[in-house]
């Protein structure tokens, strides 16, 4: 089961298009996948045509150590696709958890649970994919993303600002590396909302691959307005506009990262 | 001294380029301004050409209650335009104001004492406007930012998902004004990045201003790549490029601002 962050502190660079989209795109590639969304404002989970806080619980109870993560995780309208929903209290929980022993590696263990217990009752892993959106920023709530993943995707805007965080970002992944998490590697760079007519999205990217070379993925997500229409409709890239740039795009993502897997 | 926090929990809508080319056209207009820098990642800090962190202290240093607003303030290359840069610990003062009696009020009070000591001492106030650049969260930088001001400019860019969140920013505004600042208003939704070609676009604007009824600025932002371009030279858009839409857009911006102060 590969587990995945995307994560940038910097706002507005694609990650929660990324994990909705790459989700849905491993989804129709048969792999069974789940999303969780870790931000307040539940981006993710309206992206998805699902009503954020619903009954069934949310990443704000399982941090919390209300509910198991089985309990959280709702069907989505896509084949293969499951989501851990957020709720707006999860805004508070980064100063819930403040205090709480081992306060960055709740959600990693709640995942290791849920992992743990599939196996032992099924004789099989819960997913193949667990992909994870962040909130833009370094507190807690992205800190236990990354702690639970073991893979970070950094989804990049190939523009000034965006650039001058990432030294920032591996730093902190870096951190988390040597002090929690050793397993935890940066599989990629996604240059997103990328429009090569721009002379300075073409720079960022050059700069980015010479600073980070080899970690930039072959793949790029191209701006494309149906990838910003379709969560106004609650559905992934692929329901709203299967032949448009958006949907090739992570389409292709999807194919590059099943081609990084392990020969099984 | 009018106060204005710039906010929005949504990440990546143009509150950075808002206070940075805004704060610049009201220096040019021959206001006095300080710009406050509340995001750790200093992306107003950066954008005005200014090292982060460097010795005369910061927006940190004044929550902590190291150093009063004053000793912070450096100058920009821009006549009129002082700034009170941020700093990278900034990211661990949420955590260390969590237990702090008076939380909320820390930056409101440092810029009471710097507004009150220059009237006692120089007999005028210290600056015409104070802009607050806040991060992309509701947390303790934020709340700060929006209780120090008297006015919030929601900077909105006319997409799906920072459509979602401007409900949940009126309730915090409103519960700040109930509970700590019954002098906050919002003052105005500025529409940023505003592509006019796109339907989203349009319809998005269109919506809010059904909800917002007389709330949304006349002015709008529209995309304009050389408001991209300037921060990576350290300037503001009139250095950068003082004939593009951007620079006219954030001039009528400054003039729209202007237009609503009281008879002096
Ligand atoms: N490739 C793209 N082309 C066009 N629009 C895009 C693309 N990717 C994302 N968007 C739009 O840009 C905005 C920012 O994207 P998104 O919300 O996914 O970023 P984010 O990094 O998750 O933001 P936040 O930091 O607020 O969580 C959204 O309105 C989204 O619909
Ligand atoms: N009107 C505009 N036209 C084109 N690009 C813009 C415009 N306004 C902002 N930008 C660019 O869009 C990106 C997001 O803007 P900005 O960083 O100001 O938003 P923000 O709300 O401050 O983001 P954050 O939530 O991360 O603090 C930046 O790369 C900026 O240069
Ligand atoms: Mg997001
Ligand atoms: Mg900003």
């Amino acid at each position: 089961m590969r587990r995945i962050a995307v994560m940038n502190q910097k706002g507005g660079v694609g990650k929660t298009t990324t994990v909705a989209n790459l989700g849905a795109a491993l989804a129709r590639l048969g792999r069974r996948v789940v999303v969780i969304d870790m931000d307040p404002q539940a981006n993710l989970t309206l992206h998805l045509g699902v009503e954020p806080g619903g009954a069934s619980g949310s990443t704000y109870t399982v941090l919390t150590g209300d509910a198991p993560l089985t309990g959280t995780l709702v069907a989505t309208d896509h084949e293969n696709l499951r989501l851990a929903p957020s709720h707006l209290d999860l805004a508070g929980a980064e100063l819930e958890l403040a205090s709480t022993i081992g306060r960055e590696t709740v959600l990693a263990d709640a995942i290791d649970v849920w992992e743990r217990s599939s196996i032992e009752a099924e004789g099989s892993e819960p997913a193949d994919y667990v992909l994870i959106d962040c909130p833009p920023s370094l507190g807690l709530l992205s800190v236990n993303g990354l702690v639970a993943a073991r893979e970070v995707i950094v989804a990049l805007q190939t523009e000034f600002f965006a650039l001058q965080g990432m030294t920032k970002l591996v730093e902190v992944v870096d951190l988390l590396k040597r002090r929690i998490q050793p397993e935890l590697e940066l599989t990629g760079i996604l240059p997103c909302l990328y429009d090569s007519r721009l002379k300075l999205a073409r720079e960022v990217l050059a700069e980015v691959r010479k600073y980070f070379p080899g970690r930039v993925f072959e793949s790029k997500i191209r701006l494309n307005v149906k990838l910003a229409e379709a969560p106004s409709y609650g559905c992934s890239i692929f329901e709203y506009a299967a032949g448009s740039k958006g949907a090739l795009d992570y389409m292709q993502l999807a194919r590059e990262l099943i081609g990084q897997e392990p020969e099984s």
